[in-house]
């Protein structure tokens, strides 16, 4: 059981700096146990540097960092233990485009593990995707369904 | 293993038959604020076994069914469906295609079946064990929740490692 | 003291009313005290109908719809109490296209009493602006700003 | 009264003095994550006098002054700048223009000023009283903290009341 996990984790940890670096262009970032000693405890520290800038405690990141830090751990542990399906609603709302775009492409490596269902408003997200659903209260209250096309989106986003 | 598709009728605001068609790859679920996106997430996590009312911002359990609007009266009961494609075996049982179905009443009774055959809650429970779909893992993030895998104390980053474990 | 907050209350309550059926085109926002009969410590419920929809409890709402009811309370208090100058951080993060370009234009109708600092990713929100700041870190690290034009926003966020 | 000016000068990632002029009206702050958006927002929140840490995403009081880069040496102090047209004499005070400093040096020592004259940071609090302005008000809402007007319990939802009042 102990074994188990810190195997596990080291593999994580490993998968982390990787992706970190790929999403950030650069930096730096790692996972430890608070209680080393005591493995099936512990608590999980992060530690990050942003390409260039110094090592800093996590709170002192902005928001856009922080959702985007979380991202890289996701993808981290999605790359060692994937899921044969992810559902991911609006993880890119404190995105700036830039940073949207490079989610939306970074999402495009997993397909051959994972399928991804992604709830955005964000339009680099969306052309990112093979399929679009746009959802709709036409009748007030109803939901309904309508199957969009990447050039819908502007007309739709409108009314 | 993927998601094929999901029926969705009477859950929350979807008052009608509702079906999702999904493919591999990448599918993306646009609309307006209020339009009912973020209760597809919740009809998935509630299907698949989901019993903490909290999680589904509901105060009750029948809260998900379709309560009504100023021209559509409420409806009974509540019932999805996942279709998944299980070609690859990924859950061992022999068929080809697992469809797990959830139901609620306004009574409170509840009903669950795969590939139609009645079963009890932890039969799905089961069913999804080890592939990481779990509910308290990684495979649904909830909206806004993204950060929090960072700002929860340390101690409590913990079960998305023993998820992943 | 008693009479003084519920004489404000009662105001704001009412412009509560009007802000929310304008920025929602429709709909009821009423506030009430839970506990009536004690002034000076009871909580503040919040009781919203969207247009066309049941009247429900606040939880039930989108995150979206979260958002733009808390814009509608703040706008329904500095219509009563105006501040001189106003700080949004991100405050649009949550809402689709169509209701960032109503939030814009509904500040516009506060300029004659309140000042006000927007920060955001959202086009609608810069376009409402009247002098546009960028703050970026050609020096990794360090913190620099740039006056912009509403034309500039183009090239800015692509790189 | 309105914001004409904020002058800014080793607080946060702010470490060249930087000078933002305003007008009447809507001026949009835009960039990149983590470029220094929000760092704007905390240092007006800090020189109106905000004393907790935890507002200022800080461990301690230090980390409000800019802590150096891998090509910069960190910098002693911040100090912060708000000049506040009184042409309305919404300050009571007998001056057409207000300009409140604050100073923080890595030793601890803090420097509070109004118009270049040195004070405690008892004026300051005082000099925003009854304009709306105070911290606990409307009239800084942080970065994801929209919602938490509504999300809070009843009783909580009392501050922005009171400050209304
Ligand atoms: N004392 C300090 N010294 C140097 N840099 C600092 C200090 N405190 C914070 N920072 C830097 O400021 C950055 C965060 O800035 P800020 O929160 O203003 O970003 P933002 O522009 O609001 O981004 P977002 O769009 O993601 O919200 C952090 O990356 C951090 O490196
Ligand atoms: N049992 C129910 N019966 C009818 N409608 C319901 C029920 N439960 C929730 N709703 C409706 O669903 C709406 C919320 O939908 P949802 O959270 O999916 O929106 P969303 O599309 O995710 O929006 P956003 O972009 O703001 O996140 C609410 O406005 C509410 O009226
Ligand atoms: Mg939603
Ligand atoms: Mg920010």
């Amino acid at each position: 059981m102990e074994e188990h996990f810190s195997n596990q984790f080291s593999k994580i940890n490993k998968s982390f700096a990787e992706v970190f670096s790929e999403l950030f262009g650069g930096g730096r970032g790692r996972l430890y146990l608070s209680e080393p000693d005591n493995i099936l405890e512990s608590g999980i520290e992060i530690e990050v540097q942003m390409p260039g800038k110094g090592l800093q405690n996590i709170d002192l990141y902005s928001g856009g960092e922080k959702s985007f830090i979380a991202i890289a751990l996701l993808f981290a542990i999605l790359k060692v233990k994937p899921t044969p399906f992810c559902i991911l609603d609006e993880i890119d709302a404190a995105l700036d485009d830039v940073n949207v775009s490079r989610f939306a492409s970074y999402l495009r490596n997993y397909l051959s593990m994972t399928q991804f269902i992604v709830i955005t408003h964000r339009r680099g997200t969306m052309e990112a995707s093979n399929i679009l659903y746009g959802v709709t209260m036409q009748e007030k209250g109803v939901s309904k369904l309508l199957s969009l096309h990447i050039d819908d989106i502007k007309d739709e986003m409108a009314n | 293993m993927f998601l094929k598709r999901i029926e969705i009728q009477g859950f929350k605001s979807f008052a009608d038959k509702t079906v999702l068609e999904f493919e591999q790859g990448v599918t993306s679920i646009v609309g307006p604020n209020g339009s009912g996106k973020s209760n597809i997430a919740d009809a998935i996590r509630w299907v698949m076994g989901e019993m903490s009312i909290k999680s589904l911002r509901g105060a009750s359990m029948q809260d998900v069914i379709f309560a009504g609007t100023q021209t559509r009266k409420p409806v009974n009961f509540a019932e999805v469906s996942l279709v998944l494609d299980n070609s690859n075996k990924t859950f061992p049982i022999d068929f080809e295609e697992v469809i797990v179905t959830r139901r609620v009443f306004r009574s409170g009774e509840s009903v669950y079946m795969i590939n139609r055959a009645s079963c009890r809650l932890k039969d799905i429970h089961e069913l999804f064990m080890d592939t990481g779909l779990g509910r308290d893992g990684y495979s649904i993030i909830g909206q806004g929740n993204v950060s929090q895998i960072l700002s929860t104390k340390s101690e409590d980053r913990r079960s998305i490692f023993e998820e992943a474990a």
